[in-house]
């Protein structure tokens, strides 16, 4: 009975192996594959390059649903939006950070960056030449300073400057750390009393060669903080980043943008298509 | 957790005599899902799970020990054995002592190589820090602070974009300020840019390290294995150090790195600070890869 045939053995380890060294995890290839596996037909089951196509397709669909509007603006023409950017330690906030104040910049939007890593070593003069390059202004504090007040000025300057947008830098920290967590719920508290409905946006940003721990980081993150999106960065590198699908199963938080080389134009808004597709290369 | 796991599976051998295929292929099961959780290289997942296998089926059932017990300690036992058995420590010579740093971006080469300063300090060494980093804004600033905050001389130069320049000149520095470890931090960079990885073989080849520490996150996945591959083509690594330990990450990629290439683990970051640093034990990496 047509149903009843499995796919060849030697097919799904291909398969698993692709896409389990590409990072999805074993339990989301495994559901993926089984999924396929009951809607083909016989014939189908035969035809190799069939079977993977069913599978990208199913992975595309999959990714599309929701982030068939990849770019994180909702927001109300006149306003300030602030983008809050978090994530684990050497991730790529600060270059992020700097790459999508570019991108608004060029648009013509008036950017303001908030140095609010007031902990690691020379980490506000990093941002500083990014805030020099691009153009943006920077609001910061000393060394050492408390990030939410530093937070709390920026939103200030903002909204005294007329910006469209404030996006802040938080120092790295592992999800693991409770009191670093505590820190940035602070920060994000001092935003939203300024202004309603802010941050608008909370990225996390996960770097393409970590595994399943992006699992448990997004998890932390995202109960701390309700995170509306990532932003998957090193992607030019070798690693495929594939745990993102596992994200979006498992939270439903979709990828927006992808980083791909440390110069300020390395990046791009998330392509589900391509994503896909490079999985496979 | 897989100890857990793999006594359940066992739970009913008492009496068997023998682990045999069947009874075994379960557990071997759990074995690839957990090593595949914590990160570990598909391929090494592969082989170590055969090896495991092999060590296991036909083994008599001791008496002392339940079957799941036996099978937990041969697990136990393969990782501690592939992870480089006893940990063994790294002699230097009493002078002249040249460390490189390198790896992939925000691996945490900066900030261990403070740590290795340190550490090196308490051992009665004279540490001399190297910043080679010319490309990421504020990475000298980032290194002269670590370096300020512990009092050991740097040596770098924000106008010189030469880093083979640099890297001669700090040869000269060491010798005039005694200094009996040279630590020298690199920017930075990904396995398959060419251009890059040449500068990393030319400043090998001025520098003359004894010692080439490729730096890894412990969250790194299946890529773990692509990355330190051409690293250690390139560069023939002498050892590696594993950071931000002090998270969740069962950290499989350790054991990728160490069976796929035999680079034996050296150090391991445990936070942020200077002092969250120490030597690695390859037992305590396999109770964590176990989980
Ligand atoms: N190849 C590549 N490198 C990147 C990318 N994004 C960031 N980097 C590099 O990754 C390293 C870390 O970037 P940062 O922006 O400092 O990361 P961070 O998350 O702010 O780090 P912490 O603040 O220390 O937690 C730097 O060397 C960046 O140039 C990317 O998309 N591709
Ligand atoms: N929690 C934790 N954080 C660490 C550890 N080692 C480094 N970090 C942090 O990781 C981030 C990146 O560290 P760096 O030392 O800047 O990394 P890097 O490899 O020099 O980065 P690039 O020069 O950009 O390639 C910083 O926020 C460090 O404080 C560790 O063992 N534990
Ligand atoms: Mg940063
Ligand atoms: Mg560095």
């Amino acid at each position: 009975f047509s149903k009843n045939t499995v796919i060849n053995e030697e097919i799904i380890e291909e398969i698993e192996e692709i896409l389990i060294q590409a990072d999805m995890g074993f339990d989301t290839v495994t559901s993926v594959i089984q999924k396929i596996e009951r809607s083909l037909t016989k014939n189908e089951k035969k035809d190799v390059s069939f079977i993977y196509d069913a599978i990208k397709n199913e992975l595309k669909n999959f990714l599309s649903n929701d982030t068939l509007q990849p770019q994180p603006e909702d927001k109300d023409e006149k306003n300030l939006k602030i983008i809050l950017v978090v994530g684990v330690n050497g991730t790529g906030k600060t270059t992020s950070i700097a790459k999508i104040a570019n991108r608004y910049l060029s648009e013509g939007k008036k950017v303001i960056l908030a140095a609010c890593d007031t902990f690691r070593g020379a980490a506000i003069e990093q941002l500083e030449v990014w805030a020099q390059r691009s153009g943006a202004y920077l609001v910061k504090h000393q060394h050492g300073a408390d990030a939410a007040a530093v937070a709390y000025d920026a939103v200030e300057a903002a909204l005294a400057r007329n910006a469209d947008y404030l996006i802040i830098d938080t120092a790295g920290r592992l999800h693991t750390n409770k009191n670093l967590m505590e820190e940035l719920k602070k920060i994000k508290r001092i935003v939203q009393k300024k202004i309603i409905n802010a941050p608008h946006e909370i990225l996390m940003v996960l770097d393409a060669v970590t595994g399943q721990n992006a699992v448990p980081q997004v998890k932390t993150f995202n109960e701390a903080l309700s995170l509306t999106g990532l932003i998957l960065t090193k992607l030019d590198g070798t690693a495929k980043g594939g745990v993102v699908i596992r994200i979006q199963n498992e939270f439903n938080i979709p990828v927006k943008y992808i980083g791909i080389g440390e110069q300020i134009d390395d990046i791009l808004p998330f392509n589900a298509n391509d994503f896909i597709d490079a999985l496979f290369e | 957790s897989l100890s857990g796991k793999l006594c359940k599976i066992f739970r009913n051998l008492k009496g068997y005599g023998r682990l045999s295929e069947s009874n075994i292929k379960e557990a071997m099961r759990e074995i690839k899902l957990a090593l595949l959780e914590a990160d570990v290289n598909y391929r090494v997942v592969k082989d170590f799970v055969a090896a495991v296998k092999s060590k296991a089926v036909g083994k008599d059932v001791i008496d002392s020990i339940t079957p799941g017990q036996q099978v937990v300690k041969i697990v136990h036992d393969e990782l501690v054995n592939l992870m480089g058995g006893t940990p063994e420590p790294v002699e230097l010579k009493k002078y002249n002592n040249r460390l490189m740093l390198v790896g992939l971006q925000g691996s945490g080469k900066t900030t261990t190589a403070a740590k290795l300063a340190s550490y090196y300090r308490k051992k009665g060494h004279n540490p001399l820090l190297v910043g080679l980093d010319v490309q990421r804004p504020a990475a000298i600033d980032q290194l002269v602070f670590l370096a300020k905050q512990l009092d050991i001389p740097v040596f770098y130069d924000k106008k010189e974009k030469n880093v083979v320049d640099i890297a001669k000149r700090s040869l000269i520095e060491m010798q005039r300020c005694k200094a009996t470890i040279c630590i020298f931090d690199t920017a930075g960079r990904l396995h398959i840019d060419q251009q890059l990885m040449d500068e990393l073989a030319d400043l090998k080849q001025v520098i003359c390290p004894q010692d080439i520490l490729f730096v890894a996150d412990a969250m790194t996945g299946q890529d773990a294995v692509t990355s330190i591959k051409e690293f250690n083509e390139k560069l023939s690594v002498t050892g590696v150090a594993v950071t931000k330990l002090d998270g969740d990450a069962r950290g499989g990629a350790a054991l990728s790195i160490k069976a796929t290439t035999g680079c034996p683990i050296r150090f391991v970051g445990l936070g942020e600070k200077i002092s969250d640093f120490d030597v690695f034990y390859p037992d305590r990496m396999a109770s964590r890869i176990l989980g």
